[in-house]
């Protein structure tokens, strides 16, 4: 929040639009703008009223390099937008640059979604370091409700919940790296680097760095689904195959490899398996490890065929998985492999199962992968 | 250790200063007996916090794509006058 927590003290505020970007036709001004207003009224007793003359608590506009406040645009790119926190004269008000390309979808820059993050300010809210939340100060891309509990938690904290509003599905909070319940979706090695699967966002690890960087997934490949099952590299192909629901992606680096996305049944797998749970090459035998409920199976990467006799148990293959209580483990969430050692997770906890003793020798918690 | 700062090291630190001084409320000159380098690694550093990247206060690769990528133009630090 702003310092002094300011905010409007009505839930009655007036906005009005002074001037139009050529980018959009009218009208897609007016929704976007409307939807971005409805974004936060939504979750706030907060009530929006449209004026065409006179002075508005919002006064919208675009503008661009100096435009009249004495903080100016930089031309295309960089800024995008700014808008001041609630207050008289220029309190509230929002300027979008002129020089950018404003559009309704996912090429440049979504006017929708920057004038909600500018009206957020404009409503008394700071800059969140969420990168999933509407607050953060980079922006991105992204389908559905905008918000996230981040979100609506620092706008409530000004001005309350909406007793009225229908359900809303904000987007949960980014993951915490420390938290020693932290169970991951997926995680996979990237040319040196790993990436680590959580909800919407995933976490790079350099071995340069001790602090792993988190990001949106969707910021980084609009094209990937919000959610990621499971991932591996083949380092003799270079590419990281992507697994979501039935669906796989490659990438080779950080870019999408056209023709995908592609069924993962096209593998071998039957029509029954609607999901990886995790994957793993082992880059000594050159097969691949696929991890689906209770069963494991091994995919020859030279052949392009599941290796005969699969899938096996989980229970079986990798004995020594138990949980807490002594309870057996029989789902994995992810895994990876290094040196005969291959790590499986599952909810909290990291197995390190070796290839010599063929069995677990040591369980330590998931999140020692983020250097916690 | 960090990796070196690549191409023309002179842009990066100049759109390093920009960024700084626009969203991280970085005074341009000198500041009393303050070197004007040890005020650049403290807003740095702050940056890097904000962002959760590696906080070093040096200008490494990580913290100059952040500072490259599309933004709002309100200061990531307190009192927005």
């Amino acid at each position: 929040l702003f310092p002094r927590k300011l905010k409007w003290q009505n839930t009655l505020v007036t906005f009005r639009i002074t001037n139009y970007t050529p980018d959009l036709k009218k009208e897609d001004v007016d929704k976007a703008i409307h939807n971005a207003l409805m974004t936060w009224s939504a979750v706030t007793p907060l009530k929006f009223k449209r004026l065409h003359e006179g002075i508005a608590d919002i006064m919208i506009s675009f503008g661009r390099l100096e435009h009249g406040d004495h903080n100016p645009f930089d031309g295309p790119e960089g800024l995008l937008a700014h808008a001041y926190p609630p207050g008289e004269g220029l309190g509230g008000d929002t300027h979008f640059d002129e020089d950018e390309t404003w559009t309704k979808d996912s090429h440049a820059y979504n006017l929708f979604l920057v004038a909600a993050h500018e009206f957020g300010h404009a409503l008394g809210m700071g800059h969140s370091n969420d990168p999933g939340s509407l607050m953060y100060p980079v922006y991105s891309y992204s389908h559905g409700f905008p918000l996230s509990e981040d979100d609506i938690k620092g706008i409530q904290e000004l001005y309350g919940p909406n007793p009225d509003h229908e359900k809303v599905k904000p987007k949960p909070e980014a993951p915490d790296k420390c938290d020693p319940e932290l169970s991951i979706d997926a995680v996979t090695e990237l040319r040196g680097e790993k990436l680590i699967f959580k909800d919407r966002y995933f976490w790079r690890v350099h071995p340069q760095f001790t602090e792993p960087e988190l990001t949106l997934i969707q910021s980084t490949w609009p094209q990937l689904p919000k959610k990621v099952n499971a991932a591996y590299e083949n380092p003799e192909k270079d590419i990281v195959i992507i697994f979501s629901g039935i669906r796989m992606w490659a990438l080779n680096g950080y870019t999408l490899v056209p023709g995908y996305p592609k069924y993962i049944h096209r593998l071998g797998f039957p029509k029954s398996v609607r999901k990886i749970d995790a994957a793993v090459h082992i880059y000594d035998t050159g097969k691949t490890l696929f991890f689906t409920d209770e069963d494991y199976w091994s995919y020859n990467e030279q052949t392009g065929t599941m290796d005969p006799g699969y899938p096996k148990s989980i229970m079986d293959g990798f004995p020594g998985m138990q949980e807490r209580d002594g309870d057996e483990v029989d789902e994995v969430d992810a895994a990876t492999y290094k040196n005969g050692y291959l790590y499986l997770y599952h909810e909290n906890l990291q197995y390190e199962y070796s290839y010599n003793k063929r069995k677990v020798v040591r369980i330590t918690r998931t999140n020692d992968l983020l250097n916690c | 250790f960090t990796k070196p700062v690549p191409g023309d090291e002179t842009q990066s630190w100049l759109l390093a200063e920009r960024y700084l001084r626009r969203y991280y409320r970085m005074q341009p000159g000198l500041l009393g007996t303050s070197k004007s380098s040890d005020v650049m690694t403290e807003k740095i550093r702050a940056m890097q916090s904000f962002f959760k990247l590696e906080v070093t206060g040096n200008l490494d690769d990580n913290t100059l794509q952040v500072m490259k990528k599309s933004r709002c133009g309100v200061p990531d630090v307190a009192e927005y006058n």
